[in-house]
């Protein structure tokens, strides 16, 4: 269902990659449960966690390819000095 | 403060994106926060073109990865006018930059702001209003399960790695939270978007917060 619903393709000569693939995404089911255990505590309104377009990913992989971005250190906050227009209002 | 804001209400939201393998997620929001303050500003809602950004910013590192306020600060010294997506389609692989007559139709930008808000994201909500949406760096770990539903635990905010879009908020319910615009398609999250609580500094939503000003 998954192959399906998300369109992947795998290569039938490469079956190292399937298997791998596979076991990320057991390991993707395992970690849905934990965090679905902590959140079903909460509201209706909690965040569900589970099977989408990332779960044949590793964490590795999924860290490499999409969490790219760089935070740069930036001056805090002061509202005296920024929200003038605010306080004028 | 109204208990709810979202500047989707106000037409300047276009429709979610999708990044596909590329890490460009730092492009897709600032280029989804100078269309939505452009609308602010009373133009119509445009697609600007995100490979422009990935392909020119030239001290960040196209889909390998790179920083909105190093994005905003090279938009604001070159005042490079960003062109349409139709006229600079995304590729999701870095390319050659084009570039474009000065007289050419685009938007550029006037100015930029980078502020840490954490602690203060009543502060950050009133910005949201009068700057425009946000763009903020989150810990975007968690997010690989992420269905839906408000973000209130597993998110650390020590370790910034993924570039978002903040477009509104929410203070009706029980759990007041923020409204995200994410790059990685519908399929993902509420339709491409995410919650996160407001007042915990969840994800680190808080820490890195860009505006821009055309």
């Amino acid at each position: 269902l998954f192959n399906h619903q998300f369109r992947r393709n795998y290569d039938v000569n490469n079956q190292q990659e399937y298997y791998q693939r596979k076991i990320n995404f057991e390991s993707s089911i395992r970690r849905h449960v934990y965090l679905n255990s902590v959140s079903k505590h909460l509201t209706n309104h909690s965040a569900k966690y589970g099977v989408n377009q990332f779960s044949d990913l590793s964490p590795e992989q999924f860290r490499e390819t999409y969490l790219t971005a760089q935070a740069k250190v930036v001056p805090k906050y002061t509202p005296l000095k920024h929200g003038n227009s605010l306080k004028r209002n | 403060l109204p208990t709810k804001f979202d500047w989707r209400d106000k037409g300047a939201v276009n429709p979610i994106q999708n990044q596909e393998a590329c890490g460009g997620c730092w492009a897709f929001s600032i280029v989804g926060a100078v269309e939505s303050v452009h609308v602010k500003n009373g133009g119509a809602l445009k697609q600007l073109s995100v490979q422009q950004v990935i392909d020119c910013s030239y001290n960040n590192h196209g889909c390998n990865g790179g920083s909105t306020v190093t994005a905003l600060d090279w938009l604001n010294k070159t005042k490079e006018k960003l062109v349409s997506q139709s006229e600079y389609p995304f590729k999701a692989k870095n390319g050659m930059c084009h570039y474009f007559a000065p007289s050419h139709d685009g938007i550029s930008v006037k100015n930029y702001q980078a502020h840490n808000f954490s602690g203060q994201e009543k502060e950050m909500m009133a910005r949201l209003i009068e700057w425009g949406p946000l763009a903020v760096i989150v810990d975007a770990v968690s997010w690989q399960d992420y269905l839906g539903g408000i973000i209130q635990h597993h998110c650390s905010s020590h370790n910034p790695n993924h570039a978002v879009l903040v477009i509104g908020y929410d203070t009706t319910g029980d759990v007041p939270y923020w409204i995200v615009r994410n790059s990685w398609g519908t399929s993902w999250g509420d339709e491409g978007y995410a919650y996160i609580k407001i007042g915990a500094n969840m994800c680190g939503i808080a820490d890195s917060v860009t505006a821009v000003f055309l």
